[in-house]
């Protein structure tokens, strides 16, 4: 038996909007320690990690571990029918279950909503995503990052990323021109303005933009996002999902040959 | 140019 009840189902669907560009289906492991789900975009380049705890959840109980096969498109054909305000119940009784309950309660309990989406069956391409202690890590307004990355993809596709003790500095190179944008150490007590530096060793990365314009369709789950770097290594964007667990993707970097 | 690397380059399958 598995259920998991979601008191601000709207968390939900913001996660599945967050990811529904970059993957296609993916497996949720739900367990008793609660809901995780690794997946890669078709090019292998860029990876999501979600991780919910049960904590996090109204209602949570997973007798034995089950992985769910869903379709992001057909998820997100279903998550359309729940309101903002409504809870969100995923439920199976089955031990190798075929489909997935949804349930969407609205606020007053007056109208309840059920579904059943038939689950794939898909096979694990899971990575082994080592601790990394990253060098550098950047805390700033995820708005003000995705405002960023759109400013500076309509220069050029590919972004270099250079960490210093005092700033970090985004600088594009293209046809038209090129551009930096260098951004310093902030302790604004304004969310918006505040940036927070750790630079335990300065890196300098490069990327491509296309794939962090997409990471930022998740802005809407934390006004915060970190971006977690060192030399030689994918870049981990992070967005805490208050309560819940958080929602990281990894992107593989460019080489200039 | 820059050539964009693979995940698989700095993670192993599991």
């Amino acid at each position: 038996m598995f259920e998991a009840k979601l008191q601000q189902g709207v968390i939900f669907k913001k996660i599945v909007d967050a990811i529904k560009d970059l993957v296609k289906s993916v497996n949720i492991d739900a367990s008793t320690s609660g809901l995780s789900m690794q997946a890669m975009d078709s090019a292998h380049v860029a990876l999501v990690s979600l991780k919910l705890n049960e904590n996090g959840f109204k209602d949570y109980r997973c007798d034995r571990p089950i992985t769910l096969g869903l379709s992001i498109e057909n998820l997100s054909k279903i998550l359309k029918c729940a309101g903002n305000d409504d809870t969100i119940t995923l439920q199976t009784d089955e031990e190798e279950p075929s489909s997935l309950k949804f349930f969407f309660e609205n606020q007053q309990a007056s109208k309840i909503s059920e579904f059943s989406l038939n689950l794939m069956s898909l096979d694990s391409e899971s990575l082994g995503i080592p601790d990394t202690d990253y060098s550098s890590v950047i805390q700033m307004s995820s708005a003000e990052f995705s405002r960023i990355c759109k400013e500076l993809s309509s220069i050029s596709e590919t972004v270099e990323i250079e960490t210093s003790k005092e700033s970090v500095k985004f600088s594009v190179q293209g046809d038209i021109g090129a551009g930096s944008i260098t951004v310093k150490n902030n302790q604004s007590d304004k969310d918006v303005d505040r940036v927070d530096l750790q630079i335990d060793q300065p890196v300098k990365l490069t990327f491509a933009l296309r794939y962090l314009n997409m990471f930022n369709k998740a802005v809407s789950l934390s006004s915060t996002v970190s971006l977690n770097m060192s030399e030689e290594n994918p870049l981990m964007v992070e967005y805490k999902i208050d309560d819940l667990g958080s929602l990281r993707f990894y992107l593989a970097p460019k080489i200039s040959d | 140019l820059a050539t964009q690397l693979l995940l698989s380059n700095f993670f192993n399958e599991m």
